[in-house]
């Protein structure tokens, strides 16, 4: 799996969806259903929960449109581009579109729900027969009011359970004529009309009036497709006619001829040469569900994944029985964790491949491992051990020790190869892993019981195996639970004139830069003293970054200044390759 | 033996889709999803050879990577997919 760069998410566990518009291909409860069942396929899985808001503006908003609707990205007819979505985030981003130019189905044909009839709205039963004829499509023989319907099972004439099929003979959608069926003839513009109209719209829709003049009344709907309505091209909503002579021949059911493509289409008049109205002919459709769900995942932060079998495979293909891939899940629960019924939410419980004997920054290889368990003696959570085999980094519900919300920190520093964040007598910690995820809050007395709870800088000196922590003019030094100091830093040979030693950089063997105000120090550590020569201005060595940075340290062969909430990254060659913020790439929130 | 069938294609109205050479689909779909012309952070413009955008391509779809346009990869061009791009830009 892959998230989107800068593992965008959304902040809240509570996202809201709103759906502006609908599809004319299927009953709006079908619709409303599809959306739900595909938000739920990645609540299942997570904390977050999906509530729907019918005004006003929601995380994520959903919307059918054809071609150029509004955003830069034009769809492309039928096939080809079936939807997209934004990665989360403010305005446009979140929001999820439909190419209304597809035919959205369940996936398996058309989906028709009845109204009416006896069959308490259950879905038309294809094929069914009546008067001993199989219908594959809703009929309207047997009746005077040209009403289309359908046996709702396999024999009307035995079961006798029918109901009406979507007709703008029965209602509209959308609009502002509550559902009200078509009238026809209708007066638009002084003209009048016998059926449902794309005219005076650009974006391809239906319409109808729901009284017998729309320049007096202003009432309208949407007409639903009919389930025998073509699909595109210039008759959209109008049915096939059979016979049909396209090229002087004649056809008697869909055909491809004329098309490069090899899409079915029909002449909606008894001749395509005379009139040029067609359409595509109905198929198995998309699957509304399939392609939200893959579409919400892009709106809930996943990129697509390269393995074919997993959702958010950019490619469509109909399952019948559908379930989350193991890839999307390790891939959403990256971004958002999973949920334990106690409540507790799991910190990223993302299987890692490591090979143990390489670095901690080295690429992931072969093992499987499960992220490693809190040590109980440096958690503040109140969760015990977990299952050995699949134990996982527990993280209390608590907003006031979520890093997440913190602007910014104490200090942030590599120890042991983990990424770990101080803030007033708290810390967190991050492994160096790929999709490592996030421990903490730990209580730094509980760890460091010398220290104060404001550190203002720390660093490791690996080989002698020491942790040295500064705070104010003073400094401790830790190796394994025994510590020196405080000292006064002073003692380094630092000037007195300094308030804080603000960051550290390991410099080789050795060697450590100490960084506070516009100027930093080159310490010797085995001398435990002030390289002379020093203190040099910091932009005249590290141009680009704020001259006010208030931590700095190295973590995976980068340098990060951090100033409030962004750090600027600082390759090897002292070029700032990057800036952004440490929530979302440090913390990965 | 009977005569080969003799395609006429017309141009449909109202038909969105344009009838394109192979040659023009590959392009059109390396480019909108980002295997060509990917704009680095940096700003400058990188022109990736279609070779390599086409071996770039048939890896994330799981196809043989030849850098070549074959079947294969023009069939995987014309299945319908999601518009979001598989190279973020």
């Amino acid at each position: 799996y892959k998230t989107f760069d800068g593992d965008l998410k959304w902040d809240n566990r509570d996202v809201t969806y709103r759906i502006i518009n609908y599809t004319p291909d299927m009953d709006i409860s079908l619709i409303d259903d599809a959306f739900a069942r595909a938000f739920k396929v990645w609540s299942d899985v997570t904390p977050l929960t999906f509530t729907r808001l019918f005004d006003g503006t929601a995380d994520i908003m959903i919307s059918f449109g054809k071609a150029d609707h509004g955003d830069p990205y034009p769809f492309d007819g039928k096939d080809g581009l079936l939807a997209h979505a934004y990665p989360p985030g403010e305005g446009v981003q979140g929001d999820a579109h439909f190419d209304d130019d597809e035919y959205w189905t369940l996936g398996t044909g058309p989906a028709v729900k009845t109204s009416y009839g006896n069959a308490e709205g259950a879905m038309c039963h294809f094929p069914f027969t009546f008067e001993g004829k199989a219908y594959t499509t809703c009929t309207t023989s047997g009746r005077t009011d040209n009403l289309p319907w359908c046996a709702t099972t396999a024999d009307y004439s035995s079961d006798k359970k029918y109901g009406f099929c979507p007709s703008e003979l029965l209602y509209t959608f959308d609009g502002n004529a509550d559902g009200a069926k078509c009238v026809f003839p209708f007066v638009f513009l002084g003209q009048e009309y016998d059926s449902c109209t794309t005219e005076g719209r650009n974006d391809g829709y239906r319409w109808c009036a729901t009284t017998s003049n729309f320049d007096n009344d202003k009432k309208y709907g949407f007409c639903p497709s009919r389930d025998t309505s073509v699909i595109g091209g210039n008759a959209e909503g109008e049915p096939c006619h059979f016979p049909f002579v396209f090229l002087g021949k004649e056809y008697d059911s869909c055909t491809s001829e004329g098309r490069g493509d090899g899409k079915l289409w029909c002449s909606t008049t008894n001749s395509y040469d005379d009139d040029n109205k067609w359409g595509f002919c109905p198929d198995q459709g998309y699957s509304l569900f399939l392609v939200a769900a893959h579409e919400f995942g892009h709106a809930l932060g996943l990129d697509h994944s390269n393995i074919r079998e997993a959702l958010m495979y950019p490619m469509y293909s109909y399952v019948k029985d559908f379930s989350l891939h193991e890839d999307d899940i390790e891939g959403i629960q990256y971004l958002y964790g999973e949920v334990m019924k106690n409540g507790v939410i799991i910190q990223n419980r993302i299987k890692m491949r490591k090979c143990p004997l390489l670095n901690p920054f080295s690429q992931p290889t072969l093992f499987s491992f499960f992220r490693k368990q809190n040590n109980t003696d440096e958690t503040d959570s109140p969760d015990g051990p977990t299952d050995p085999t699949t134990t996982a980094t527990t993280r209390p519900v608590d907003p006031t020790k979520d890093a997440c919300k913190l602007t910014n920190f104490d200090t942030i520093t590599v120890i042991d190869g983990e990424l770990h964040f101080f803030k007033d007598g708290h810390y967190w910690k991050m492994s160096s892993e790929r999709n490592g995820g996030l421990q903490g809050p730990f209580s730094i007395s509980q760890k460091w019981p010398a220290l104060p709870a404001v550190i203002d800088s720390a660093f490791e000196n690996i080989l002698a195996r020491k942790l040295y922590f500064f705070s104010g003019t003073r400094f401790w030094v830790y190796t394994g639970k025994s510590v020196l100091g405080p000292r006064s830093i002073e003692k380094l040979g630092l000037p007195n004139s300094i308030q804080k030693v603000e960051g550290a950089l390991q410099r080789g063997k050795g060697k450590v830069l100490l960084f506070s105000g516009e100027n930093y120090w080159r310490l010797d550590v085995k001398a435990q003293k002030i390289d002379k020569g020093y203190p040099r201005y910091t932009d005249a060595v590290f141009g680009g970054v704020p001259s006010d940075a208030h931590d700095v340290f190295q973590y995976k062969a980068h340098i990060y200044f951090c100033r409030d909430r962004f750090y600027w990254r600082m390759n090897s060659r002292r070029q700032v390759d990057r800036v952004g913020y440490v929530k979302y790439d440090l913390l990965k929130c | 033996w009977s005569a080969p069938l003799k395609s006429v294609f017309v141009t449909f109205p109202g038909d969105i889709m344009k009838n394109m050479t192979d040659t023009e689909l590959a392009e059109g779909y390396l480019k909108k999803f980002g295997y060509i012309n990917t704009l680095k952070r940096s700003g400058f413009q990188s022109m990736v050879s279609t070779s390599k955008a086409l071996k770039r391509m048939q890896r994330q779809m799981g196809l043989e990577e030849t850098g070549e346009m074959d079947k294969s990869t023009l069939d995987a061009m014309k299945r319908p997919r999601c518009g979001v791009p598989d190279v973020a830009n």
